[in-house]
C-alpha cells in the first residue's frame, strides 16, 4: 500500500491511497484503502492515509476517527494520531500519515516499520523506515 | 506554511536485517517520490495534482505494493484498489478490485471529478474507465519475482496449516483474525 496527503497554498487538503491488496487474497475481499473514512479520508480539518491490517483499520473507521477527534475534542493531529494508534488500534496493526489544514504533519506507526517521508515549505524534510 | 506533504510506502514487519544497499535504495525512492510532490507544490500546483503524481510514482515502482509490484491474490492474479478525497468539499472517488488499470489512483480521481457516485467495483470500475484515455495493461504487467515468491510461500503455508479460509465464517470461536491477514 502507498499513500500521500498534502495541503497546498490555496488550502486544498487531499488524501490518496493505492494498494495491490493482500497476498493470497480470496473471494473478492476488500480492504480499508477504498473505504472512505477508514483507510483514506479528508475533511476540512485533516487528510489521512492508513496502511496495515485492513480489517482493523476499517473497524476503527480510522480516518474519520482522527478527524472527529480533532474537531470535537478538540485536539491536534499529533494527539489524534496517537489516540488512534495507541488507544484504538493494537500493536502491530497500522501506520498512519496525516496533514492538518495548517500544514502540521503526522507520520507514525504501531508496527515495526513504515516506509515514509515528509516535506514542507519551511524546509522540514525527512525520509525514514523504522 | 504554504504547503506540506507526507507520503508512505506501506507499514508492517520490515526486517532490520535488510542489507544497506536495499535500505539505501528504498530511501532513495522515497526521496524521489517526495521530490515529485515538492516540485508541484513549490510551483503553486494543487494538492490534488501532488497527491496523484506522488502515488503514480509509487504505483510505477515495483518495490511497493501498488500498481506494478502489487501482491498476488489466491488465484495468482492482481486486484487493485485506490481512493482519493478532497477535504474542503468532501468529494471522493474510490475503486476496488480492478485488474487492467496501470495507475488506479488516476481512475479514482476521474471518478471523483466526473461521476455523481463515489465508489466503483470490479468490472464496473473497468467499464467506467473505458470512457477515459487511461493507460490499460494486462495482468502480466504487475508481475514481480519477489511478490510471486511470497505468493508461493503463502500457498505452501496454507497447505500446511490446512485450508485457512480467508472468509470469516460465522461461528468460529475466539479471535478469528489470522495474522496472515496483514495487507
Amino acid at each position: 500500500t502507498v499513500g500521500a496527503v498534502a495541503v497546498d497554498k490555496d488550502g486544498q487538503i487531499v488524501a490518496g491511497t493505492s494498494t495491490g491488496g493482500m497476498t493470497n487474497k480470496k473471494f473478492g475481499r476488500v480492504g480499508d484503502v477504498p473505504i472512505v473514512g477508514a483507510g483514506t479520508y479528508a475533511s476540512n480539518e485533516v487528510a489521512v492515509s492508513m496502511t496495515g491490517w485492513g480489517e482493523k483499520i476499517m473497524q476503527a473507521v480510522s480516518g474519520h476517527t482522527v478527524s472527529a477527534y480533532m474537531k470535537h475534542k478538540p485536539a491536534t493531529v499529533q494527539e489524534a494520531g496517537n489516540y488512534l494508534l495507541q488507544d484504538v488500534l493494537n500493536e502491530g496493526e497500522a501506520g498512519m500519515i496525516a496533514v492538518d489544514k495548517n500544514g502540521n504533519t503526522y507520520l507514525n506507526m504501531n508496527t515495526q516499520g513504515m516506509f515514509r517521508g515528509t516535506s514542507d515549505s519551511e524546509g522540514n524534510r525527512k525520509v525514514a523506515i523504522w | 506554511k504554504d504547503w506540506a506533504l507526507v507520503i508512505h510506502g506501506g507499514a508492517g514487519t520490515i526486517s532490520k536485517e535488510k542489507p544497506d544497499s536495499v535500505v539505501k535504495a528504498y530511501k532513495s525512492d522515497l526521496d524521489e517520490a517526495l521530490s515529485v510532490g515538492e516540485k508541484i507544490l513549490k510551483e503553486g500546483g494543487s494538492a490534488l495534482d501532488a497527491v496523484e503524481s506522488v502515488i503514480n510514482y509509487l504505483e510505477n515502482n515495483p518495490k511497493f505494493n501498488a500498481g506494478k509490484g502489487a501482491v498476488f491474490t489466491h488465484d495468482g492474479g492482481h486486484e487493485l484498489d485506490a481512493a482519493i478525497m478532497l477535504g474542503n468539499n468532501r468529494k471522493a472517488g474510490t475503486i476496488t478490485g480492478v485488474k487492467t488499470i496501470k495507475n488506479p489512483i488516476s481512475l479514482a480521481r476521474l471518478v471523483m471529478e466526473n461521476s455523481k457516485h463515489i465508489m466503483f467495483a470490479g468490472e464496473g470500475a473497468e467499464e467506467y474507465a473505458n470512457q477515459f484515455d487511461l493507460e490499460r495493461v494486462n495482468q502480466e504487467y504487475f508481475y514481480t519475482e519477489s511478490r510471486h515468491k511470497a505468493w508461493k510461500r503463502a500457498i505452501e503455508e496454507e497447505k500446511q496449516d490446512g485450508a485457512q479460509s480467508s472468509v470469516i465464517e460465522p461461528g468460529i470461536p475466539g479471535d478469528f483474525f489470522d495474522e496472515k491477514k496483514l495487507g
